[in-house]
């Protein structure tokens, strides 16, 4: 499938909350998005790696103005399953390159994270599909790579 | 946005290759990706969730018949910046399910991992965009998980 990069989007009314080392066993996954989904919590995204030594992070993105509400059922979760911790961080943007067949061709990737690397920029999070690779990046940072994305991409012309 | 899943996909083809303890500096997505895009890697999606101690861990999925090149440059990769392994695992099985607004919802989430929960099946990665919400499972686990999902959801309709 040829893979055309069709756009970037930049979202900066996010925030972050991963809650680190939760046993990573069936159900822990359920209880935290049920617990938010009680507390009426929008969620953006969510990610969670590979784990290691039996326990793993889960993290998710939400509105910043909702990050207080999360971050009170984030703690309560942790609590609850005896998680190590809850971070959570406001200055945070996520970049995304949009268009089809994009994840498919590293080259793609490579080229959006030359691009960030290039100006300095450290990638904290990487989540992607078919149609949409997204990586969150410092807030501050976020505006200018975005900006040199879109060149590096050619989206100009 | 109403969130309405139209969807179920299992994809049981794809190897999951993680490189654990990666330097969390710029310039080390890049390289990764720009070795495989060297290698003309075809990669189905990529993870990497917050860091800890100045490391990450980076993961991306294959197709299974890519699982030994794709190894192979990740090695190369850990070596050349100091990660700290390489994980493969052939074992693994992508259920996502699809459709619209449903990453916003927390109660498709819910939904998702409460039937897989139920089902006694671990939830080893997640990653999710606006219209697909994916998970890396056990592969033997896999097509009873696909069923109960499918079902927990009504889409039999
Ligand atoms: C960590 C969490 O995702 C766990 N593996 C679960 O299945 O719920
Ligand atoms: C870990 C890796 O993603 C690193 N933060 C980078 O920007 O390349």
């Amino acid at each position: 499938e040829q893979a055309i990069v069709k756009g970037i989007a930049l979202d900066e009314n996010i925030a972050k909350i991963s809650i680190m080392e939760v046993p990573d066993k069936p159900g822990i996954a359920f209880r935290l998005f049920s617990m938010l989904a009680k507390a009426n919590i929008h969620i953006d995204m969510i990610v969670q790696n590979t784990n290691r030594a039996n326990v793993n992070d889960i993290s998710f993105t939400v509105n910043a103005d909702d990050l207080q509400d999360a971050v009170t059922v984030a703690q309560q979760f942790a609590f609850e399953v005896e998680a190590q911790k809850v971070e959570f961080d406001k200055g945070v943007a996520k970049l995304s390159i949009i268009g089809t067949g994009i994840v498919g061709n590293p080259d793609i990737a490579s080229r959006f994270f030359e691009t960030l690397y290039k100006n300095g920029v450290n990638i904290r999070t990487i989540s992607t599909s078919e149609i949409k690779m997204s990586t969150l990046i410092d807030k501050e940072a976020a505006r200018d790579a975005m900006v040199k994305v879109h060149e590096a991409f050619e989206l100009d012309r």
